[in-house]
């Protein structure tokens, strides 16, 4: 199974 | 002041079309070079990043830098009171409270002027997109209707859909519990028109999984644009390009679907 990713885990958000 | 006139008041409506369905409200970042929006959904699972540059307007003027917070359920009331031959015209003062909406007709027989109350957000700005582009593993251009097309159809299968690419082509699949769906579209090796051809750059295969909730937000772009660009790499997200016209672009990013 695979679980939706959130773009904070790929960018750093200012 | 602020000022910002398109003659084709329908470029606007499309992009509202384009981000309400993601966003509920978002801050318009005006400067000298146009307008700018960088917004996440709720989920902090998507990003829209709106560009409209300045030099694509017909007339073009900010005296001081804005961030303006919009409803964008209020815009798009206001953008559905524009006639579709309308030229549309923002305009605020320099510590605006208010952003006005103007629509001329063609003829300019008939002016409408609307006024719409900012909201104060609060500034999460997202400074994200200003670094370099990224180069991606793979670049696929394909028309955007067919995008729409294959979202539209997998989505029945399935909660997501799998992106394939390799030099060959670009594949998407989606299964679900009544079966399974699999749409190969291959590189175009000499389509007649430029908008029908699907196009693929390649420098290694990818494979990612993206949920569908968010791609059928994203097709609602398409009639901006004959193509969307996908940029893809293994494990990070998908940037999901649209131009719009000769004045700017709008680019969705969007997580993938990660393993546990």
């Amino acid at each position: 199974t695979s679980t939706q990713g959130r773009l904070d885990t790929f960018f750093k958000v200012l | 002041m602020f000022e910002a006139r398109l003659v084709q008041s329908a470029i606007l409506k499309k992009v509202l079309d384009a981000i309400k369905d993601l966003l509920t409200e978002a801050t318009f970042e005006c400067s000298d070079s146009g307008i700018q929006v960088q917004a996440m959904d709720n989920a902090h699972v998507s990003l829209v990043s709106l560009n409209l540059r300045s030099d694509g307007f017909d007339k073009y003027r900010c005296d001081r830098n804005l961030s303006m917070g919009m409803s964008i359920a209020s815009m798009t009331k206001i953008l559905r009171c524009a006639g579709a031959e309308d030229t549309v015209t923002l305009r605020a003062v320099d510590n605006p409270e208010n952003i006005m909406f103007i629509f001329e007709s063609p003829n300019k027989e008939k002016l409408a002027e609307y006024e719409m109350k900012l909201i104060n957000m609060d500034q999460e700005h997202l400074g994200i997109i200003k670094t370099k582009e990224t180069s991606y593993s793979c670049v696929v251009k394909m028309p955007s209707q067919e995008f729409s097309r294959i979202c539209r159809d997998l989505s029945q299968f399935g909660e997501s859909i799998t992106f394939a690419c390799s030099k060959e082509g670009i594949k998407f699949s989606a299964s679900g519990d009544f079966g399974q769906a699999t749409v190969k579209l291959a590189q175009t090796a000499d389509a007649d028109k430029e908008e029908e051809a699907v196009l693929v750059t390649m420098q290694e295969p990818v494979k990612l999984t993206f949920s569908c909730r968010y791609l059928n937000c994203f097709v609602k772009a398409g009639p901006l644009c004959a193509q969307v660009q996908l940029s893809m790499s293994n494990d990070v997200p998908l940037v999901c390009e649209y131009k719009i016209g000769d004045i700017g672009h709008i680019r969705y990013y969007l997580a993938p679907k990660i393993d546990d």
